[in-house]
């Protein structure tokens, strides 16, 4: 998803 | 979680029980900034919001616990602990709070992904973390002496954001459309902000002399 950010990283 | 990731959160985990280590054993925190120590307290608050709302898998929430749990304690010992206090020096660390966290508050308002609460503070612990180091370096610079464990600590911190990068890269020819360019930025300034320190490091370590950065 393009608009996804990285948010299941620390 | 590819072998980048992993060795980014090992090597970040690693340099704060470092330092937790540092302090609790020989009860004392010469050379370590509580104004950088501070700001990441803040920084994983921030971040770490989402404990309350998503739940992405136990490694996850666990070691955001671990990260909130030791800056947190790496503060509190500085602030409070009666022999670990002592040993701070509170007038070589002076940077101040608001010219780091005021302009990355403006940023994170102005530039992020949605305009929500959580998402707002997300950005704003990105930006926040890219400049967090800065206390810690001009603390450095000043300390002339500079303990082995503070020098590992600093090494491993950008250590770890250098992981980081190798992860982004390999995260972006192995999933689609992954790409979030806040990320990218906030992380690129950050690991830059260690290059001049990994220069000294890697000088000191070849030639075998005692690590000092040049005033």
């Amino acid at each position: 998803n393009l608009e996804q950010p990285m948010h299941d990283e620390l | 979680m590819n072998i980048f990731r992993l060795a980014g959160d090992m090597t970040h985990l690693v340099s704060v029980l470092v330092l937790l280590l540092k302090i609790h054993t020989i009860k004392s925190c010469a050379g370590i900034s509580l104004k950088t120590q501070e700001l990441y307290a803040l920084v994983f608050t921030t971040r770490y919001l989402d404990l309350f709302t998503d739940y992405i898998s136990l490694y996850n929430t666990v070691m955001k616990l671990i990260f909130l749990g030791s800056s947190f304690s790496i503060v509190w010992y500085i602030r409070r602990h009666k022999i670990v206090r002592r040993s701070y020096d509170k007038d070589q660390d002076t940077f101040r709070h608001y010219f780091i966290v005021l302009p990355c508050l403006v940023l994170a308002l102005l530039i992020h992904h949605k305009f929500t609460f959580k998402e707002v503070m997300w950005t704003f612990s990105l930006y926040l973390e890219a400049v967090a180091i800065l206390p810690q370096l001009v603390l450095l610079q000043r300390t002339r002496n500079i303990d082995n464990l503070t020098g590992q600590y600093v090494f491993l911190l950008g250590a770890y954001r250098a992981l980081y990068i190798l992860n982004w890269i390999y995260r972006h020819y192995t999933e689609p459309h992954y790409v979030h360019w806040i990320t990218w930025i906030a992380g690129i300034v950050q690991t830059l902000l260690y290059a001049d320190f990994f220069y000294y490091y890697f000088q000191s370590w070849k030639n075998n002399v005692k690590l000092q950065l040049p005033a």
